[in-house]
């Protein structure tokens, strides 16, 4: 059990150590917007210009959605969004988010 | 997206990805159960479960669909599960990223899958993140709805914290209904209810509200603000001691200079209804013992009616039944002159052809719309108003307007699964 002193347990300490990985650079928010569908998911070996301007544009998105001053600078205002409690569904339909979960191996055999 | 019709189509078939947009059920009643080994540690059982239940009876009040909690058919033959996990989870490829960002998210197959290192709490408990309002929005993913960034919207990604009222708010309502249609339904009658109330001064004022009943349940509608009250529907028994409680045929509200009573009529009885004190007399100031036989206060009416409705222009309770319509003279106690007549003689047509031709649901007097409406299944006729005439010279008296629905004229009258009636 995780321990509480208050009745409605609004004290719970959570014994575990998880926590989300905070969002504090271009790494970690380039996963953040792949992840909710405002860019497609990063190959990291070759980084090209163009996908750059693609973080950029998403970032720009997410910023014009939340609400935020859409400044293209991962400024700490949109940390501070992409941190915050959500939903874990992508706010963009990408064609993963509609995929039945599948192992890599089934994929092969189907084609 | 074809392909994955196609290949949904053969695995579960009564899941289509709906013709008029985003994912949807072909049916409307969908069951639901929270996985055994999916509970969370933080709330009991009972209260995961309320919460849910409750979640779900939030979009049957907004939406034709029906839920029903399932925790015996086979696992394949519930629509949606729901379950707590963290980490790795259920089996669920989207790991959990422990306390913070990421606290639930939903497959489109019908899973729900909660953040169990996120701290849920109960509807009211004004901290932590709340369940209800996080099983809302997953079950609007589920049901085909995307996240929606208005500010209100329950489908916001971001969760706010707790607001006190937390309801599902217009366009929420418009977007599911775009998905299954609107909430239609006849109703067995519809009222003004009228009551004296005195202010802090000693004044009295004069304050109505308005009732759609269906079976034993009811609505209150705030005209307003076009919808039913939050929470409703409610069981009759709860807001109408003493009227049958499976439902009534009528209610008449007598009220002139002389007179201010409240009837609802059932079968071939009566009951008068005490307003004060909201409960049906059992004898009644002028000392009639309740129920009564609608022949012996009603002389020449044919019970059981169809509807009835008093008009205040002629002192006049008009009994329908059938093609027929009795108008009672309240004053000399006998059925008017000429009576009954056919109700196309009484409410002619204002277009041919376009008339309810008797066994109408409910005949009701408006004081929003200062109108009188006829009610028969999911339509609804408006009687000619002596403003109308005024116009329009050649429209007869008490003629029938074309008809319209009654869903577009009064909004979100939806049913609820009679299990979640008494939540």
């Amino acid at each position: 059990e995780k321990l509480f002193h208050n009745r409605d347990h609004s004290d719970m300490q959570s014994l575990t150590s998880r926590q989300a990985a905070v969002i504090t650079d271009k790494y970690t928010a380039e996963l953040f917007l792949s992840r909710y569908g405002f860019m497609e998911p990063v190959n990291w070996e070759e980084i090209q210009p163009s996908e750059s301007q693609a973080f950029l544009s998403a970032l720009k998105e997410f910023q014009k959605v939340s609400g935020l001053p859409v400044t293209g600078v991962l400024d700490e205002a949109t940390k501070v969004a992409m941190n915050k409690p959500r939903c874990g569904v992508p706010d963009k339909e990408t064609v993963s988010s509609l995929a039945i979960p599948m192992t890599p191996s089934e994929e092969v055999q189907r084609r | 997206k074809r392909h994955l019709a196609a290949l949904l189509s053969k695995s579960r078939p009564k899941r289509d990805l709906g013709e008029n947009g985003y994912m949807a059920f072909s049916k409307k009643e969908l069951k639901w159960r929270l996985i055994g080994e999916g509970y969370s540690s933080q709330l009991t059982i009972e209260e995961q479960r309320y919460i849910l239940k409750l979640a779900f009876r939030m979009w049957s009040e907004v939406s034709p669909l029906e839920f029903v909690e399932d925790t015996r058919s086979p696992l394949e033959d519930v629509d949606i599960k729901l379950g707590f996990g963290t980490g790795r989870h259920l089996g669920c490829n989207q790991r959990f990223d422990g306390t913070g960002q990421e606290f639930a998210h939903a497959w489109f197959l019908g899973d729900i899958h909660f953040d169990d290192d996120e701290h849920f709490t109960g509807p009211n408990a004004g901290s932590g993140i709340s369940l209800l309002k996080v099983a809302v929005h997953e079950i609007g993913h589920v049901l085909g709805l995307p996240h929606i960034y208005r500010p209100g919207s329950i489908m916001q990604p971001n969760y706010l914290p707790h607001e006190s009222g937390f309801e599902m708010d217009w366009m929420d309502r418009k977007a599911i209904q775009r998905l299954y249609g609107a909430c239609k339904g006849q109703f067995n009658t519809v009222f003004d209810w009228i009551r004296k109330e005195k202010t802090p001064y000693g004044e009295t004022v004069i304050r109505f509200n308005t009732y759609f009943m269906r079976d034993g349940w009811y609505w209150l509608y705030e005209n307003r603000n076009n919808r039913t009250r939050y929470g409703d529907p409610v069981p009759l028994q709860i807001g109408w001691r003493g009227i049958p409680v499976d439902g009534v045929d009528a209610h008449v509200h007598v009220w002139s200079r002389k007179r201010d009573a409240v009837y609802f009529f059932k079968g071939t009885q009566f009951w008068r209804y005490d307003s004060k004190n909201d409960v049906v007399f059992t004898q009644d100031p002028e000392g009639h013992h309740y129920p009564r036989l609608i022949s012996e206060a009603f002389p020449g009416v044919s019970s059981p009616i169809d509807t009835a409705f008093y008009d205040r222009r002629d002192s006049h309770i008009y009994f329908f039944k059938n093609t027929l319509v009795y108008a009672f003279d309240i004053e000399a106690n006998s059925l008017a002159k000429g009576f009954p007549k056919n109700i196309r003689d009484v409410f002619p047509p204002v277009v041919n052809g376009d008339h309810p031709d008797g066994n109408i649901d409910a005949a009701y007097f408006s004081y929003t719309h200062n109108a009188i409406f006829l009610l028969k299944g999911t339509r609804f006729w408006q009687v000619v108003g002596s403003r109308d005439r005024w116009r329009w010279l050649f429209l007869p008296h008490n003629g029938l307007l074309p008809h319209k629905e009654v869903d577009q004229h009064w909004f979100d009258i939806c049913n609820v699964h009679p299990t979640t009636l008494k939540l």
